[in-house]
């Protein structure tokens, strides 16, 4: 039996950086 | 040239990757569009898009890193950050692209423009962020 390989799934917010720094009040 | 710092480039750059939607919609990464991230955002409740502008790009054919200096968001906060010259930025109407494409190419298989100076690419931030 060949069992079936799961395929990785990634959210979409992965592929993006965060670049924002804190802001300050 | 060493490949070995493609290892440091997380996996789901790699095409054929499967990226799921904040609605839950599967796709693709070298299928994604500007309104995927737009729409994804929209729906998140914690996340929103920034802009960031490039504004400099340093780099030199023997690194494998280069330097990018952003401009990100209305206040335009400048911010620096050091990347493999292969990492793909998704840019606003022309989407993935990179310091040096032919390599995100060769290494990832992801079509990739060249990113330039005054490319805006997508950024994330918290929305709850004071």
């Amino acid at each position: 039996n060949v069992e079936p390989r799961s395929v990785p799934v990634f959210p979409w917010h992965s592929l993006v950086p965060f670049l924002a720094p804190s802001q300050p009040d | 040239p060493p490949v070995a710092a493609s290892n440091q480039l997380p996996p789901y750059f790699m095409k054929g990757s499967i990226i799921q939607l904040a609605n839950g919609e599967l796709k693709r990464v070298e299928d994604l569009k500007t309104e995927d991230f737009i729409q994804s955002a929209e729906i998140s409740s914690d996340l929103k898009i920034d802009s960031s502008t490039v504004e400099r790009v340093e780099g030199s054919h023997t690194s494998s890193f280069a330097l990018l200096q952003f401009a990100v968001g209305e206040h335009r906060t400048q911010v620096s950050v050091e990347v493999l010259v292969e990492h793909p930025f998704f840019v606003f109407g022309k989407g993935w692209s990179s310091c040096c494409p032919e390599r995100t190419s060769q290494l990832f298989g992801l079509p990739c423009s060249k990113l330039s100076v005054g490319d805006v690419c997508i950024s994330l931030t918290l929305k709850n962020l004071k």
